[in-house]
């Protein structure tokens, strides 16, 4: 996966991400395709949560999964999630449930859980840091006003780091892949400098949706894992996704 | 760039999306917090369906590739409605609910909403 939270020159936040996923599921040679990215494609689907007739949140979702991965609450933050891989992965914190220790939460019920209650930029950045989880992730959280951007890297139990939009420093944009942002991805799969090489061609002030989706259109950005692309921006509440071709040659991951 | 990684120049002028690296919109669905759980997804499995079967599907040819008795489906079949049990609600009912209108083994569906804990190794 890529997200990116980005401030535009006048302070408005942007949120896009590529949903990869579908890695070592089979191979289609015939197709030069993963078969799992390719069967989740036509069960993406976008989602307006309400309540009383009224907008909770909206996501982008694949059918048939209650959790979230990608979301928006309008005019408060937008929320979503990266693979983060490790030893200490959600397979014990699996383990650990069946043997009846519960004290950890599910991942994407947890992202569902913030979009649907927390009130606030602050509250979701709280409850994304602080709660127990049962696998590692990365939560990429946009807000409403200059500076409300961050990248939250978790271990099942910890909050890892948090990095935040800093203008002033001249970090007018988060992104993150699937690797720790103080480490240098694995060679194989670098996807994020290519990403930030287009965000820092693309400039401050002339960040936009139309320039997010040009970044999250180039290779290795997309690739053949990438099943959809999200953009969002919290001030106006607007969600909007495309499902994704990756046409030979592109990078398998 | 013909060699993997196949990077390329910066795209650009790709908005409105078109051309061979989009494949389609995305439909919209709502999802009404004031039905109980288990009634919250009907419309989107009532269309999606047939979709959704195909993906459990490869999910099962999958399992199979790996342990061809077929053991560790049944061992989905049978393990995970278990577990269903001890999730929280609204998720518990939900997924109740998708597996219900869309006739997929309970476990399998309950796979499907756990696959990030189960792949993040």
């Amino acid at each position: 996966c890529t997200s990116v939270v980005a401030e535009d020159s006048k302070g408005n936040l942007l949120h896009g991400r590529n949903l990869d996923f579908g890695l070592f599921m089979g191979w289609d040679l015939k197709n030069k395709s993963w078969i799992m990215s390719e069967k989740l494609k036509p069960l993406v689907v976008n989602l307006d949560f309400r309540r009383n007739n009224k907008t909770v949140f909206k996501s982008t979702n694949f059918a048939g999964y209650v959790g979230m991965l990608t979301g928006i609450r309008p005019h408060l933050f937008s929320l979503t999630m990266n693979e983060r891989f490790s030893l200490d992965g959600g397979y014990i914190g699996i383990l650990e449930w069946i043997l009846g220790q519960r004290d950890g939460m599910w991942m994407s019920f947890l992202t569902r859980s913030v979009l649907e209650n927390a009130t606030s930029y602050e509250n979701a950045r709280s409850l994304l840091a602080q709660t127990k989880l049962l696998a590692p992730a990365y939560f990429i959280l946009g807000g409403n006003q200059s500076g409300q951007g961050c990248i939250i890297t978790r271990s099942r139990e910890l909050s890892l780091d948090l990095l935040e939009l800093n203008v002033k420093l001249g970090r007018w944009y988060v992104l993150e892949t699937n690797y720790d942002h103080w480490e240098d991805p694995f060679f194989l799969d670098d996807r994020r400098t290519p990403a930030m090489t287009c965000m820092n061609m693309t400039t401050q002030n002339n960040i936009s949706i139309k320039t997010l989706y040009d970044v999250l259109s180039t290779k290795p950005v997309l690739n053949k894992l990438t099943t959809y692309t999200t953009l969002m921006q919290v001030s106006n509440g607007n969600l909007e996704s495309y499902i994704r071709d990756c046409p030979n040659p592109c990078m398998p991951w | 760039q013909f060699i993997p990684p196949y990077t390329e120049d910066c795209r650009t002028d790709m908005y409105p999306p078109k051309g061979p690296t989009f494949r389609s919109t995305v439909s919209w669905y709502t999802i009404d917090l004031d039905l109980p759980p288990h009634k919250r997804w009907t419309s989107v499995i009532k269309d999606k369906k047939k979709d959704l079967d195909d993906m459990i599907q490869a999910v099962r040819d999958l399992a199979k590739a790996f342990v061809p008795s077929g053991r560790l489906i049944e061992l989905v079949d049978i393990s995970l409605p278990l577990m269903l049990n001890t999730l929280p609600n609204p998720f518990r009912d939900e997924i109740k609910g998708i597996a219900s209108d869309s006739g997929i083994p309970l476990g399998e569906i309950t796979l499907f909403n756990i696959f990030y804990e189960v792949f993040t190794v």
